[in-house]
């Protein structure tokens, strides 16, 4: 298993580092392993570069920035060892409109593969939806749904 | 294996009976504050096996069942399942005949809880093994709860491994 | 000090009473010390039930439920203290558009009294802003400020 | 005491120096991800007397301090203002002849700091004395930070009553 860990983390450190300057339009990231020497408790760092600021604490980041870089690893681990489907609640919440763009644009890619479920109070992210679900409460505490099928197969 | 559709009856927010097609592409779920969006994410994981209250947002699991309102008497059982497609012939071996697999669990309100697959009573053990071996189990990179994005980069070092972990 | 403690904690109590029906359009909330012989130690619950829902533990209340509760009780400790500034960063991120319409609302009843700096992605926040700072980064890595007068006094 | 101005110089991504009025009304803050608008909000907080490098996303309190970009060499100093008008006359005793008070503090990179009322050097434990007797120092419940806002219902109940005892 010592392997298998090591394996898996280069093919996500490879791909988190193609991700991460397709959502930021630029700039770089990387996994870090904080222990080489000890693969059954080490801990994962991530160095991260917006385009054309200076490298700095992760900390440091925006709100935005540190949403989107989750999301850059979140969906390079995804890519490596898809799962049947991936649910995200408001994940689009801190971001704006441009990276909402960059971020839906992955999510179309990678929707060929996994079935993906959206959560969003968003209009932009809305577009990308070929179902809508809509939730309402019209009789107070007792949800129902409507369904709208926008795209046909 | 896809998910093929969900039922929830009697869980939080879904009072009467609701179903979800999981349909070919991306869907998106909308509606205001408090609507339920929410409700059908800790409905999946319940479904999946999930055993901690905490993670559903409850105190005790009890939380998860319908609790009335005011136009509504609380319900006494929960019951969430959800199905697979079997098309690909994917399903681990005692399951292979079956083109559907349904697993479903109920609470009651008495603590009583029940695990069926395709309706045959099952043990919890069953369940999680079914969402093991389809790979659909690894809820920690597929399912990204409200607000818990962010958690990703605050997380210390050692427990951000969990990630890989459950991806190796 | 026992004494102004339970002073403020009615005042602004009976405060969020008023003002929690207020946001979430009906309901009721209200704050409770979880021990009421000891005035130096005790911890304080919030009690809030959304209009036509079973009163539940808060924990099970939506994302945007949730960040709305918290701005009633916010306002309401500032009503009742006021400061000469109010910093508000993104707190309309989890609210939808009915909620953020409440949410202005109060927002400029209480800038009669106090500053309000609110920084926000939403259209509908920005409507009620009479300056508005535009922040830019054109230079990477370095912010740029453009300031436009909406209302005039 | 109202604000009236915020000079910001060398702090975080203000490399160049930047003046924000704080004029009648609501005044509202929009921009990309991280063009610098909650930098705004750490500069106020750092004028205030910050004493933690966390509180305001950093890892030690040089972390500041305007670190470069791809076409900026990093600064040797960090430095806020703000600016206070004293036209009610409800300043303390020590500064009631003035119409405007103006509190500055200053950090270098080899960790040596500047405090200064009206361009007097001053003590810390001055400027945060200011902002307690004006009002101003309240800041648990006067400044909520992104992403801060889930913290108030989260909180243990201990957690939260220093929010009443800032306002008490
Ligand atoms: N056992 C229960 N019985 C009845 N209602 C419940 C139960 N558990 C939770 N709820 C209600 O469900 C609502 C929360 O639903 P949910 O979190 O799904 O909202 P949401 O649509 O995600 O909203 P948001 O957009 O604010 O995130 C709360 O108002 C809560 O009171
Ligand atoms: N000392 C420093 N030197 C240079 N740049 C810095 C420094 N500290 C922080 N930054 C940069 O400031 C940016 C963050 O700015 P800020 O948090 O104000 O963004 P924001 O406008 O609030 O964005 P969002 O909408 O995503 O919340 C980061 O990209 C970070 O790299
Ligand atoms: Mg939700
Ligand atoms: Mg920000």
């Amino acid at each position: 298993t010592r392997r298998r860990f090591r394996e898996t983390f280069d093919q996500v450190n490879a791909k988190f580092q193609e991700v991460f300057p397709r959502l930021f339009r630029g700039g770089k990231a990387v996994l870090k392993l904080s222990d080489e020497d000890d693969l059954l408790e080490t801990g994962i760092d991530i160095v991260a570069q917006p385009p054309g600021k200076k490298l700095q604490n992760v900390t440091l980041l925006s709100g935005g920035e540190k949403a989107l870089t989750a999301v850059a690893l979140i969906f390079s681990i995804f890519m490596i060892k898809p799962s049947p489907f991936c649910l995200l609640d408001e994940v689009d919440a801190p971001l704006d409109d441009a990276n909402i763009g960059r971020f839906n644009e992955i999510v179309r890619e990678m929707s060929e593969i996994s079935q993906f479920i959206i959560i969003t109070h968003n209009k932009r992210t809305m577009e990308i939806a070929d179902t809508l679900y809509g939730v309402t409460m019209e009789e107070p505490g007792v949800s129902k749904t409507v369904s709208v099928r926008i795209n046909e197969y | 294996m896809k998910i093929k559709r969900l039922d929830i009856v009697g869980f939080k927010s879904f009072v009467d009976k609701t179903s979800f097609e999981f349909s070919e592409g991306i869907i998106g779920v909308v509606g205001p504050n408090g609507c339920g969006k929410s409700n059908i994410v800790d409905a999946i994981r319940w479904s999946m096996g999930e055993q901690s209250a905490k993670q559903l947002r409850g105190k005790a699991m009890e939380d998860v069942i319908f609790g009335g309102s005011e136009s509504r008497k609380p319900l006494g059982m929960a019951e969430v399942s959800l199905a697979f497609s079997n098309d690909e012939g994917l399903a681990p071996a005692a399951y292979r005949e079956y083109s559907e697999i349904v697993v479903t669990r109920r609470l009651y309100r008495n603590g009583d809880s029940e695990y069926l697959i395709n309706k045959t009573p099952c043990r919890l053990l069953d369940i999680t093994e079914l969402f093991m071996d389809t790979g659909v189990g690894a809820k920690a990179y597929s399912i990204i709860e409200q607000g818990k994005i962010g958690m990703v980069l605050n997380a210390k070092p050692e427990d951000r491994r969990f990630l890989i972990e459950e991806a190796a």
